[in-house]
């Protein structure tokens, strides 16, 4: 475990609560991409199906149940909520994310460490993390303004993968045969895609006023 | 052979 890995553990875990803050506090969940959401919880459920075989740390246990039961209850308070489904965006949160889940597969068939299911399910998860945040993206573009907490949820989930660039930069230049080419490239091309999001946040930040993507 | 990682990352 390296500093870089924990603040994005860290950042990551903030950006959950920061979504579960907005969906309770303000008992809304406009502006939240419910197809982004359930795309995570399939993310965390392809790739920790090593929860209960392989035990690392505690530390890692922990997070994963976290991370599961958090994604797992904001789609399922997404889909039951009277109260809060009631907000979803659902004209306006249609990017068909099947073709994101299929060619995620795909790739995860033809590119992975090695042919074996536990490692196909872990490349497809990384493949479709890498993508899963852009029916959220389309959403925010789509409704324009982005409310504070959403905002804040989107960058801090954004981060997070950029710290784990730093974390697997440091491992190569650390640890010899470290080598995850296909959860770095993918968390490459992830970061990316946040690209402009940030560009907008941060004029927003410096403008001190609220963001506003353009239409 | 590389020593072959574990998934040691969430």
């Amino acid at each position: 475990m390296n500093i870089f890995r924990f603040a994005g553990d860290m950042t990551h875990l903030i950006s959950i609560l920061v979504l579960l803050l907005k969906i309770y506090a303000t008992k809304s969940c406009s502006g939240i991409s419910l197809k982004t959401q359930e795309l995570y919880a399939l993310v965390f459920l392809t790739r920790y199906l090593d929860l209960f075989t392989d035990f690392i740390s505690v530390y890692n246990t922990i997070m994963k149940l976290v991370f599961i039961a958090s994604s797992l209850a904001v789609v399922c308070c997404m889909r039951m909520h009277r109260v809060v489904r009631r907000s979803y965006d659902k004209d306006l949160d249609t990017f068909r994310h099947y073709f994101l889940i299929l060619a995620s597969f795909v790739l995860a068939l033809l590119v992975n460490e090695k042919f074996t299911f536990q490692e196909i399910f872990w490349a497809f998860s990384i493949y479709l993390e890498a993508l899963a945040i852009l029916p959220q993206l389309v959403l925010l573009q789509r409704s324009g303004n982005v409310d504070n907490l959403t905002g804040q949820y989107v960058f801090f989930l954004g981060a997070y993968r950029a710290f784990y660039i730093l974390n697997w930069i440091y491992r190569y230049f650390t640890e010899q045969h470290f080598s995850r080419w296909i959860a770095c490239v993918s968390g490459l091309v992830q970061t990316v895609l946040y690209a402009d999001f940030f560009y907008y946040y941060f004029i927003s930040w410096k403008n001190n006023a609220k963001m506003q993507l353009p239409a | 052979r590389e020593q072959s990682w574990s998934h040691d990352e969430l």
